[in-house]
């Protein structure tokens, strides 16, 4: 453990608080992709199954039951018990086209063929896109809620690299739209 | 080293 995975954790960590904080204050999932949720616990899912297998740290085990568990508490937040202000008409994007390229990918180019193996690879390959669906709909909307943020540690392998990558420039998108749709309040609207 | 061996990163 050195200081900026620490400091990556906690970001995470605060951000899904703020997140789930939010959502329960003002009783609303207004702005918040449901499908970017549901993709982000089918990433954390399908790379904490070593939970199961491995026993590291009391921290590492808390810290993933904590991602999973607020995951899931955060889609039955946007699907049941705020159902009413989920926003779906917005919330289009197909995750299928998600999915399916990276399943294919990790099938392809993974470390090693085995179970495990490529549901980790899954994971960090859907990781990258996952917030395509929020993408979409704050490009639509012009509205946005918190913004949950996910981070890669300084090891040297070229899959979690070239994922990196594609999420960072994702996430400049993010921004570009934060900053010109929400902040400056600009929405496209379609002549009556 | 595969991504499974990195149990301690989250």
């Amino acid at each position: 453990m050195n200081i900026f995975r620490l400091l990556g954790d906690l970001s995470h960590l605060i951000a899904i608080i703020i997140l789930l904080h939010k959502i329960w204050h003002s009783r609303s999932c207004a702005g918040i992709s449901g499908k970017s949720q549901v993709l982000f616990a089918l990433v954390y899912t399908s790379r904490y199954l070593d939970l199961i297998t491995t026993y590291v740290s009391l921290y590492n085990t808390l810290m993933k039951i904590f991602f999973l568990a607020s995951s899931y508490a955060t889609i039955y937040l946007i699907y049941v018990k705020f159902r009413a202000t989920y926003d779906k008409n917005h919330d289009t994007f197909r995750i299928e086209f998600l999915i399916l390229p990276s399943v294919l990918l990790a099938l392809l180019i993974n470390h090693q063929f085995s179970f495990l193996e490529v549901l980790w690879t899954f994971s960090i390959y859907l990781e990258s896109v996952a917030i395509l669906p929020q993408l979409f709909m704050v490009s639509k909307t012009g509205e946005a809620e918190s913004i949950t943020s996910h981070y890669f540690e300084y090891h040297y392998d070229l899959i979690a690299i070239v994922a990196g990558v594609v999420q960072t420039v994702l996430y400049c998108d993010f921004f570009y739209l934060y900053i010109t749709k929400v902040l400056k309040g600009k929405k496209l609207q379609l002549p009556a | 080293e595969s991504g499974t061996d990195l149990h301690d990163e989250l």
